[in-house]
């Protein structure tokens, strides 16, 4: 995360690494439910076998795992169909976890939004994750403020790029706050009304985030995929 | 040939290419270069004249890839007809021979255009030296001149009204590429080689036409994509399959569809099943707490609240349409709900239907920050 800060441990429970080795963390990801987690399809390019990923959750600094550390094997990635590598588009998966994870303070899962349930534009929400916060790698989790940006807003940023129905613009266009590499997969949350926190978002893409080219991240929009994750997770649940 | 005797038939034209079972003698083949799809021939000949064998070969060659890219500069209203004569030449029906581009429109291709490549440090390539090529009217030999109304943006590419030829995915892209802007003009969606939603007038792809994911916001993208008959029911993916085994709790479309929205609360909470295309109640008898888990759980919801027989007071006992819990359902085997629920033909013995609460499970909650008195 550029110019975020570093976050508290605890704060964000359903922030998950999704590690393979030897690099270790490769991507963020988001828990949904007790074996049920979500990251972005582009994760697995050239590396799309289960057995080579684990989740970590309830973890603050990669380098020290903390007692509230949960680690799980990946039993099967759900990548979506349609994923379009060129135009990042349908940038979505379900990883089915290998045995569900104990909720505690420090692993809990997020809320999906209901069906057609978006984030207002210029609402202010969240992004967290590993990922680069200028010149290096950060160990602690980094969290950081970003505004909502509508579409039509965010595709004057991007005029090679086509921003689609299965994208949402958040960040700055100053790019001040925004997400960056090794951030994918992770979170994009907004506070409801009544306290709650809901995943609208899964870090995607965007302009290379250190360099004089900037603009807002563009996530996953998860509201257009609540049908068909539950659809994943309930075809899975019953080895349909 | 290397391999085999030499070949018969075809006085030595023929090549060593064995793959084929009798041997084409005539060496005109159909023009399948798409760069090249727009002249008033449609046959050819290799080897070209640029020492390529095969149309593989000059689809990959540098030359094919020059030519659309210096067409675009309008050096030559004919560059594009002479580089095909080169590229795919003409092959004569009668005397089944290679046609050469005649020397002038070699010479004016060359004048015109060599010094454009040259200005972006290119070279004019080595092998089209037009000397090669007879002047037209000589004697005993024919050459291709262009007709002046040949087109000559060929099929992957776009024609401004300057005459200018420019990609075709330049069309429409929102960026001007032809020096009068005729291509940002009339960008609808057939000019860009898209489908036109008819309602919203989104432009999707040909291929995103009936493959199960709606595009067009009224979806009639995906609408009259498969002709189901009437005792069978239509898979989202649009494959047909048999009434009698929509929602049995085994997969049947490929894509799972079948198996999709098969039970659900109705707004009193009663629980519904869709199974064959009809909607039924399920009666109470044989009702169990972990049937009741497996509706939650597959409705997408957390642990049952309550799970409630209610006397079913609304119609008269055998005409309601009812399904049952199946006696040999084993808690152990996970199915959904429907395919442990079966027509019995009889009535409920009860009246009884199932009534069931689920709780959501818990989400998006952050622990409560720690406060220290300070």
């Amino acid at each position: 995360i550029l110019g975020g800060r570093t976050s508290r441990p605890g704060r964000w429970p359903w922030q998950c690494s999704l590690q393979s080795e030897p690099s270790g963390h490769i991507c963020g990801c988001v828990l949904i439910g007790n074996k049920w987690a979500l990251t972005v399809a582009h994760c697995f390019e050239g590396r799309e076998s289960a057995d080579v990923w684990k989740v970590v959750l309830g973890i603050n600094n990669l380098d020290h795992p903390s007692p509230y550390m949960q680690s799980r094997h990946v039993k099967s990635i759900i990548v979506h169909s349609r994923y379009n590598r060129a135009v990042v588009d349908y940038d979505i998966s379900v990883l089915e976890l290998e045995s569900e994870v104990e909720v505690t303070s420090y692993v809990r899962p997020v809320c999906l939004p209901g069906r057609g349930q978006l984030p207002k534009a210029d609402q202010y929400c969240h992004i967290t994750g590993w990922g680069h916060v200028g010149l290096r790698m950060p160990f602690k989790l980094q969290e950081g403020e970003v505004r909502i940006i509508s579409v039509s807003q965010c595709q004057s940023y991007f005029d090679m790029k086509t921003i689609t129905s299965r994208m949402l613009c958040a960040g700055y266009e100053a790019g001040t706050i925004d997400s960056c590499m090794g951030d994918s997969g992770g979170p994009l949350v907004c506070e409801e009304d009544d306290g709650r926190w809901s995943l609208y978002g899964l870090t995607s893409w965007g302009s290379v985030c250190f360099s004089k080219v900037l603009g807002p991240g563009v996530y996953a929009n998860v509201t257009h995929f609540t049908e068909w994750i539950e659809r994943q997770i309930y075809l899975r649940t019953f080895n349909l | 040939c290397t391999s085999t005797s030499c070949s018969s038939g075809c006085h030595g034209n023929t090549s060593c290419d064995l793959r084929n079972a009798s041997n084409n003698c005539s060496g005109c083949e159909p023009i399948s270069l798409e760069i090249c799809m727009n002249l008033p021939y449609n046959s050819t000949r290799f080897p070209n004249y640029l020492g390529h064998h095969s149309q593989k070969e000059t689809s990959m060659s540098w030359e094919s890839s020059l030519f659309p890219a210096l067409v675009q500069t309008n050096c030559y209203k004919y560059l594009m007809f002479f580089a095909c004569t080169v590229l795919v030449p003409m092959c004569d029906p009668v005397t089944q021979q290679r046609v050469p581009p005649c020397r002038s429109l070699c010479r004016n291709s060359k004048e015109r255009c060599e010094s454009v490549l040259g200005i972006v440090g290119l070279q004019w390539p080595e092998d089209t030296d037009c000397a090669q090529f007879p002047e037209e009217g000589q004697a005993n030999s024919s050459c291709l001149l262009p007709d002046p109304d040949v087109n000559e943006c060929s099929p992957s590419h776009f024609k401004c009204r300057s005459g200018r030829c420019v990609l075709s995915s330049k069309r429409c892209d929102g960026h001007t590429d032809c020096d009068d802007d005729s291509d940002e003009e009339t960008c609808g969606c057939v000019e860009r080689g898209l489908w036109e939603c008819p309602g919203d007038k989104t432009c999707i792809h040909h291929n995103m036409i009936c493959d199960g994911f709606p595009d067009c916001s009224q979806q009639e993208d995906e609408n009259n994509c498969s002709a189901c008959s009437s005792h069978e029911m239509e898979c989202t993916n649009h494959q047909c399959v048999h009434r009698s085994l929509w929602c049995d709790g085994s997969r049947h479309c490929s894509d799972s569809s079948d198996e999709w929205n098969c039970v659900s609360l109705s707004d009193e909470g009663f629980v519904t099943v869709h199974k064959a295309g009809m909607e039924y109640r399920v009666c109470a008898d044989g009702w169990s707490s972990n049937l009741s888990s497996v509706a939650c759980t597959q409705m997408g919801l957390g642990s049952p609240l309550s799970a409630d027989a209610v006397l079913d007071v609304s119609s008269a006992a055998g005409r309601r349409h009812w399904l049952h819990v199946d006696p040999d359902w084993n808690p152990q085997n996970m199915f959904p709900l429907q395919g442990l629920l079966e027509k019995r033909g009889q009535s409920c013995t009860s009246s009884k239907k199932i009534s069931l609460k689920c709780t959501r499970d818990k989400c998006g909650r952050r622990p409560a920050a720690r406060m220290v008195k300070r």
